[in-house]
């Protein structure tokens, strides 16, 4: 029982009202959601921020309404290959990106609205056996994919019209990459996790690879979400969907490491754990958006932490509609979205 | 962190690093 294991923790710390309900958005075409995010979105002269949801075969725009009403103002279908998630392009306006694929992604594409035509339209950007991919600032796109033959990771600067402007491609570490991250502040920064449990660190305008950093073994399948470098030192938030209980620091779900960038050397700084009761391997998929981190856990509820203080925040308890299947920050720290997988999204203000 | 157990630090890591590092 949730509520049941939720009780002590209600009166000692994370408390649910720290999360407001806000609005509620009900996809009743959508039997299946894989993901939900948002976009700004330029129309008639005023930017607002839109919402964009995913199910395996359409993707759905909606614009605010009302304060608390949501209405969808177009939906892409997207063919016979399934969506299987949506990539935030953090500050650009007009352009949604979509993964889609079976296995793994197969074909990256741009949703857009075109004023030439007047009508929407999607373009495919690449396509390959691609292992992960991230938005960056300035419409940029950076993938890795590998094959038996090859290992490849490339950035694409993205046109506004759903094309490539330029591609740089960027030195391959040995390891398949598993997730990469912006450096906050350095714009040719970016930093990668590796499924050999390595941090790399790039510099986006040569395509040099810099460093390769060990996390250590004890955290496997780490993931990067967010870096930033201060005082000479490289902070990385590193999620961990598989990492085991232990005594002395409980479950973590998220951890900040230290990296020194010279000497390769790490410490970490903060462990942000499961609430009390939850045990066990437990943590779903998160999301990061500046020092807050979400998580969706396998008894449903979504669990909110402050990352520099290692403390979980806020807890939204599975509800009567059923078990929160996604977690998602909107754009601009309007919120923290949630969404279950029958096609109902309710965004709360944190 | 203890600096001691970093190693020694460099502000301008990014800069250095893409000096060294093999084109």
């Amino acid at each position: 029982d949730v509520a049941e294991l939720l009780t002590p923790m209600l009166t000692d710390g994370p408390r649910e009202e720290s999360l407001q309900l806000v609005s509620e958005i009900k996809d009743s075409s959508c039997s299946c959601t894989v993901d939900v995010s948002t976009v700004w979105w330029e129309a008639a002269g005023s930017r607002e921020l839109r919402v964009v949801t995913a199910s395996e075969s359409a993707v759905s725009l909606w614009e605010p309404l009302a304060p608390d009403c949501w209405g969808k103002v177009y939906t892409w279908h997207l063919g016979e290959i399934p969506v299987i998630q949506i990539v935030p392009l953090l500050d650009a306006c007009n352009l949604v990106c979509v993964a889609l694929g079976e296995l793994e992604i197969g074909e990256i594409r741009l949703l857009l609205y075109s004023s030439e035509t007047d009508s929407f339209k999607h373009s495919l950007v690449k396509t390959g056996n691609i292992k992960a991919v991230v938005g960056l600032k300035d419409q940029r796109l950076v993938s890795s994919s590998r094959t038996m033959q090859e290992h490849q990771v490339e950035m694409v600067l993205l046109s506004e019209t759903g094309g490539s402007k330029d591609r740089q491609t960027l030195m391959p570490p040995e390891e398949t990459v598993t997730a990469f991250a912006e450096v906050e502040g350095m714009r040719e920064a970016l930093v990668g996790t590796t499924a050999g449990n390595t941090v790399v660190v790039w510099n986006l305008k040569t395509g040099q690879l810099l460093r390769k950093m060990n996390i250590g073994y004890s955290y496997p399948a780490s993931i990067c979400h967010r870096a930033y470098s201060d005082s000479g030192l490289l902070f990385v938030v590193l999620s961990h969907p598989h990492a085991k209980e232990s005594e002395s620091c409980g479950s973590p779900a998220f951890r900040v490491v230290a990296f020194n960038p010279r000497t390769g050397r790490s410490a970490g700084v903060m462990f942000s754990c499961l609430p009390p009761g939850h045990v066990g391997r437990q943590y779903l998929e998160g999301d990061v958006w500046d020092t807050t981190g979400a998580a969706v856990l396998t008894s449903g509820a979504v669990a909110v932490w402050d990352l520099l203080r290692g403390r979980c925040a806020a807890v939204l308890p599975p509800g009567p509609g059923g078990h929160w299947a996604l977690a998602r920050w909107a754009a601009g720290g309007a919120g923290l979205l949630a969404g279950r997988r029958d096609g109902t999204f309710h965004l709360y203000r944190y | 962190c203890n600096e001691s157990d970093l190693g020694p630090i460099s502000l301008n890591w990014f800069e250095e690093l893409s000096a060294e590092a093999p084109l």
